[in-house]
């Protein structure tokens, strides 16, 4: 782990009398290693370093007795200020319906985190409707429509002749005439890169004006985590990150470049397949994972 | 950021090692690259970015070309058999519809086995692309056991004289003890029906997977003797940098990529533009 292995970097020198500058900047490399080991990416990397030195420079490092154990703390404490004190929870529209909009790379995990936060909802006393607006992938539709009867929630979808922003926006008719007060919007998985799809998320978020955007990613997403999510930020007023697959061996890095890169929380994070693997996300747990 | 006519310092390595990182060839390649370099710049007296750029690439090109980057698709002793696994939402069902048609359109009889009897519409979808390659489908219905699926759709090749059969799986992390047994066990009533048989099995790989790559491909081939991997979403912006590792630790070659979600969205594995690919 990183506290072991900056302990052992340490603890060769501990008999020589006080830290080094030189020590210092091994031991900054041992953090810096450990985080591009973790898939963070090496800008925020570079980013979050500048602030870990100006810390241990700020609390004097080099006088300590335990700069081991300092450091390791001060990475820790710049992580969780990174990542956000404690859990943010989904925001929910001053007046019915709230609007959620999930967006992300193909294969990341929207669809069936659709179906988990309908579930979840529908658990808090809420009446979610989700909407099937990936006209695109064989059989999407057909499988926000599984999911929606496995979360025992109201489904809607046009077919893959609609327009997905057509879709969209009737979705707001659909759920008032059934009594939904939740409306979850399933978008096709998309690149970054592909202007037409990008347009279109634009076009669906400027017209139905949702309550959260939500960025969808996988929590094994290595450096291509900070391109993907600075397009999608740009392009759309992104409230949140659902990192997907927590439940894997994956460190996770990604969560921070994610966070570093929108400005916004992970609010939940995918913990199985199954619709009720969704957990808060929680930033103090993660950094513990994140250093090993 | 090769600059040419620059001279090689130590700042140049540093930009170099960033765009190493940067596409998720991980630390330890990215050190042990760079390492190599150091040393072909002292004993080959290299001056400049160009004689730089050009000795990475060689690099490179040196730590794939060990591999062996082709699929023979015909058996001498009939169907040919290929298990498609891999985590989940890596593209595996999409990159099977890929294949049939590419094997179809080479005038194979081409048959799928739909073996994920598990995820949502998953077997509708693997339907679709029959549909779009023109092949037949064995499937079951939902909730079914995958082995089951895949003995039979072994049994329908081999009675019907298919010259290649691909088994889609579900998708399952490496870390789920139970769901890599079922894989095993799919592959052990594959080889029990037809001896020899999978004669591949393709680990689908998505591009933008970090260090974790490495770690599926090690955990994946312990459980099946992976053959081949098939890199995906390259079409995105994630360069694959993990199949540098794949290859030298694992010896693990991959055969194809997938470059979009079309069904000819797939080329076969080229090193040389693949190492170019990552300077783009
Ligand atoms: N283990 C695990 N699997 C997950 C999790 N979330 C989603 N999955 C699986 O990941 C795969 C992809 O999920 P989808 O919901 O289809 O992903 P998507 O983003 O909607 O995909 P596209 O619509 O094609 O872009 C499926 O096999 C899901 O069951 C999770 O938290 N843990
Ligand atoms: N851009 C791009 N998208 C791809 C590629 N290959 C697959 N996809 C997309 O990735 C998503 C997931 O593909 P699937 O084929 O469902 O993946 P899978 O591995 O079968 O997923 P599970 O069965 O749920 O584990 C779909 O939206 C595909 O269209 C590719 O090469 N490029
Ligand atoms: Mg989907
Ligand atoms: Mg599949």
């Amino acid at each position: 782990s990183l506290s072991q292995k900056l302990d052992s970097a340490f603890k060769s020198i501990r008999g020589q009398g006080r830290l080094t500058e030189k020590n210092m900047k091994d031991g900054l490399q041992e953090i810096r290693m450990a985080l591009l080991e973790a898939d963070v990416n090496y800008k925020v990397v570079k980013k979050f370093m500048a602030e870990v030195l100006e810390a241990a420079e700020g609390q004097k490092v080099l006088e300590s007795i335990h700069p081991g154990q300092q450091i390791v703390k001060i990475v820790h404490d710049e992580l969780i200020k990174l990542m956000g004190e404690k859990n943010e929870p989904l925001r929910m529209a001053d007046k019915a319906p709230t609007i959620i909009m999930m967006v992300g790379l193909q294969g990341q995990g929207k669809t069936t985190t659709s179906g988990k936060l309908a579930l979840k909802l529908k658990k808090s006393g809420r009446k979610p409707l989700l909407v099937g607006a990936d006209v695109y992938r064989p059989a999407a539709i057909q499988q926000l429509e599984v999911v929606a009867k496995q979360a025992g929630v109201e489904s809607f979808s046009l077919g893959t002749n609609a327009n997905p922003v057509d879709i969209c926006l009737m979705a707001r008719g659909e759920a008032q005439m059934r009594g939904c007060d939740v409306i979850i919007l399933d978008t096709a998985g998309r690149l970054h890169v592909d202007d037409q799809m990008m347009n279109e998320v634009r076009q669906i978020a400027t017209q139905v004006n949702p309550t959260e955007i939500l960025f969808v990613a996988n929590a094994m997403t290595g450096q291509d985590a900070v391109s993907s999510a600075k397009q999608f930020n740009d392009v759309l007023p992104l409230t949140g990150v659902v990192l997907t697959q927590m439940d894997g061996d994956a460190r996770g890095g990604a969560a921070i470049s994610l966070i570093e890169v929108t400005g916004c929380p992970v609010k939940f994070v995918g913990t199985g397949e199954k619709l009720e693997a969704l957990d808060a996300f929680h930033p103090n747990r993660m950094a513990d994972q994140i250093l090993g | 950021k090769i600059v040419t006519g620059r001279s090689i310092d130590d700042a140049m390595f540093d930009d170099l090692e960033e765009t190493l990182i940067a596409s998720d060839m991980g630390v330890e390649t990215t050190l042990s690259i760079v390492d190599e370099l150091r040393d072909r710049v002292k004993s080959d007296k290299l001056k400049n970015a160009e004689d730089l750029y050009g000795a990475l690439k060689d690099a490179l090109r040196k730590r794939l070309a060990e591999g062996d980057h082709t699929i023979n698709w015909t058996s001498n002793n009939g169907p040919h058999i290929t298990l498609i696994a891999g985590v989940n939402g890596s593209g595996k069902t999409t990159t099977t519809g890929k294949l049939a048609a590419k094997l179809a359109g080479e005038n194979r009889k081409v048959l799928l086995g739909a073996a994920d009897t598990f995820r949502a519409a998953a077997v509708e979808q693997l339907m679709i692309w029959s549909d779009r390659a023109k092949v037949d489908i064995i499937k079951h219905g939902e909730g079914a056991d995958p082995a089951s699926v895949a003995f039979d759709a072994t049994d329908a090749a081999l009675a019907r004289n298919v010259d290649n059969l691909l088994i889609d799986t579900a998708g399952r992390l490496h870390t789920k003890v139970n769901l890599m047994e079922e894989l095993k066990k799919i592959q052990r009533v594959v080889q029990k029906r037809h001896p020899g048989a999978p004669h591949e099995v393709l680990l689908v790989l998505d591009a933008t997977t970090g260090q974790n790559g490495l770690v599926q491909a090690r955990q994946f081939t312990e459980a099946l003797h992976v053959t081949g991997i098939i890199l995906t979403k390259l079409d995105g912006t994630a360069k694959g940098g993990m199949a540098f590792a794949i290859q030298q630790q694992l010896g693990i070659s991959i055969k194809y990529i997938g470059v979009g979600e079309g069904i000819d969205d797939l080329q076969p594995f080229d090193p040389d533009e693949f190492v170019d690919a990552l300077f783009e």
